[in-house]
């Protein structure tokens, strides 16, 4: 999977 | 959240609060690259649009204005209060040679083609070279007060923690991010002369030398 849910990090 | 992302933030946290501590206790930035604190504002603010569109939680953003804050005080620091201790000289490096092809990769490289995620991804391939100035400015100098080699430290340190982050992850939830691992570990890649020199040296309480 991509990067949608890696913006929870900073 | 596991305990290699909250180090590695604490990590890069400690970083930011070491140099603004620095610059603000000796009243000058002599050794310090102001280009690559314009480059880490400009990272921060690229990366943290977001802050209006989505909330991740308290600490995210929390953590975002931090950042954003003392990135743009050590630039007021650097090229306004204390711009007569601001080393022109060494501090050379031509940064529009980082981020004009940074901004071509993310059109080229991305995960979606939007505008918050090109900016997103320009933002993680140029922080993955923005520290380039200041070593290019400590090789010229030919060396680095302790304390700005703590700062450097504690910079490198935070991205290795984070390729230990996603190697968690990639472990446990299956997730994982290329254009963030592949950036972050180029990023980290970046300081392995200078974290042997560090270990080698700088922890015996010797002077950071590097071989001009």
């Amino acid at each position: 999977d991509t990067g949608t849910d890696t913006k929870d990090e900073l | 959240m596991n305990i290699f992302r909250l180090t590695g933030d604490l990590a890069h946290l400690i970083a930011i609060i070491i140099l603004l501590h620095k610059i603000w206790k000796s009243r000058s930035c002599a050794g310090i690259s102001g280009k690559s604190q314009v480059l880490f504002a400009l990272v921060y603010t690229t990366r943290y649009l977001d802050l209006v569109t989505s909330y991740v939680s308290i600490y995210n953003t929390f953590m975002k204005f931090v950042f954003l804050a003392t990135s743009y005080a050590t630039i007021y620091l650097i090229y306004v209060k204390f711009k007569a201790t601001y080393d022109h000289n060494h501090d050379t490096f031509r940064i529009e040679f980082l981020i004009l092809p940074s901004l071509a990769l993310a059109l080229l490289i991305n995960h979606y083609f939007n505008f918050l995620e090109v900016l997103w991804t320009f933002s993680i391939y140029l922080e993955s070279v923005a520290i380039l100035p200041q070593l290019f400015m400590v090789s010229k100098t030919g060396e680095a007060e302790s304390i700005t080699s703590h700062y450097l430290f504690a910079l490198g340190s935070y991205r290795a923690l984070y390729i230990l982050n996603w190697i968690y992850r990639y472990a446990t939830e299956g997730h994982y991010d290329l254009i963030a691992i592949v950036a972050g570990v180029v990023q980290t890649v970046l300081y392995c002369d200078f974290f042997y020199l560090y270990i080698t040296k700088v922890l015996k309480g010797k002077k950071l030398q590097l071989p001009a």
